[in-house]
């Protein structure tokens, strides 16, 4: 079964 | 001082439907040149961004940056309390502990005050880099909320896999399985009708169909949505406004 990706680590925080 | 006022409450109870089910918190930096959100998900897997611009509004006025901490729930209790055809204006002070809204009945010289009590939110402020996309799409608002629907029936994961002509959805769960093809085309009559696709590269992605579910929420505000993928990235979903856009940054999914 596909695994989710966690979304934060492709985005830099600020 | 903010004082911005939308022509129509419903424009606004549009835009905070569309993605009220999915972040609660959320932090709108009101500035000179509009209003804009950023909220993730519990989960942190959905990210939202929102811009309203200056056109949006009837009227605008924003004389330093504010910025207003609400929880969507309380304020979708005050939105249901207008007419869609009031007039709806946010005021608040330089640093708010409230935001006024303030909704008029012009026909019957009706006028409704609410003042909503603003949260100090701690949220972190994420870069969206402008990413090249492999593949985007363009379809109407309503096919992408009947593939979900059709799909998340059977499965909690859909998948979307962009080839040189062709657009599928597929979807195989404990109780069946499903695909929907579409291709590009133009309607004339009706241009909103038509399927645009643009391909770099084909792409397959997955993606969590309770996501997508919420995602499509964001049909209220426009009859449209640009679908941009790429391997490997976050999906960008898009739902353009007269002046502005909802957008839903959505993490795929791998095989393990």
């Amino acid at each position: 079964t596909p695994i989710q990706n966690d979304l934060v680590e492709f985005f830099t925080i600020i | 001082m903010l004082e911005a006022k939308f022509e129509e409450a419903s424009l606004f109870k549009r835009i905070i439907d569309g993605f009220k089910d999915c972040v609660q918190l959320v932090n709108f930096q009101c500035k000179q040149d509009g209003i804009i959100a950023q909220a993730v998900d519990d989960s942190r897997v959905l990210l939202v961004s929102l811009e309203i611009g200056v056109e949006a509004f009837q009227e605008y006025r924003c004389d330093h940056p504010i910025t207003l901490g609400i929880d969507l729930a309380s304020l979708s209790k005050i939105l249901r309390c207008g007419n869609n055809n009031d007039t709806l204006t946010l005021i608040a002070e330089d640093t708010p502990d409230s935001v006024m809204l303030l909704f008029e009945d012009t026909k019957k010289d009706r006028i409704a005050e609410f003042n909503l009590k603003l949260m100090d939110i701690d949220a972190d402020f994420l870069k969206i880099e402008e990413l090249v996309y492999e593949s985007t799409l363009n379809l109407p608002a309503t096919e992408f909320v009947r593939v979900v629907r059709e799909l998340g029936q059977l499965s909690d994961s859909l998948n979307i896999t962009v080839t040189k002509e062709t657009i599928k959805f597929a979807c195989d769960g404990d109780i069946g399985s499903g695909t929907i093809i579409l291709r590009p085309f133009i309607n004339m009559e009706n241009p909103s009708e038509s399927i645009k696709l643009e391909m770099d590269q084909p792409v397959e992605l997955t993606f969590g169909a309770k996501y997508l579910a919420d995602i499509v929420k964001g049909s209220a505000l426009s009859d449209k949505v640009a679908i941009r993928l790429s391997s490997e990235a976050p999906a960008l979903f898009q739902f353009d406004l007269k002046a502005g856009f909802l957008q839903f940054f959505l993490a795929p999914k791998f095989n393990d």
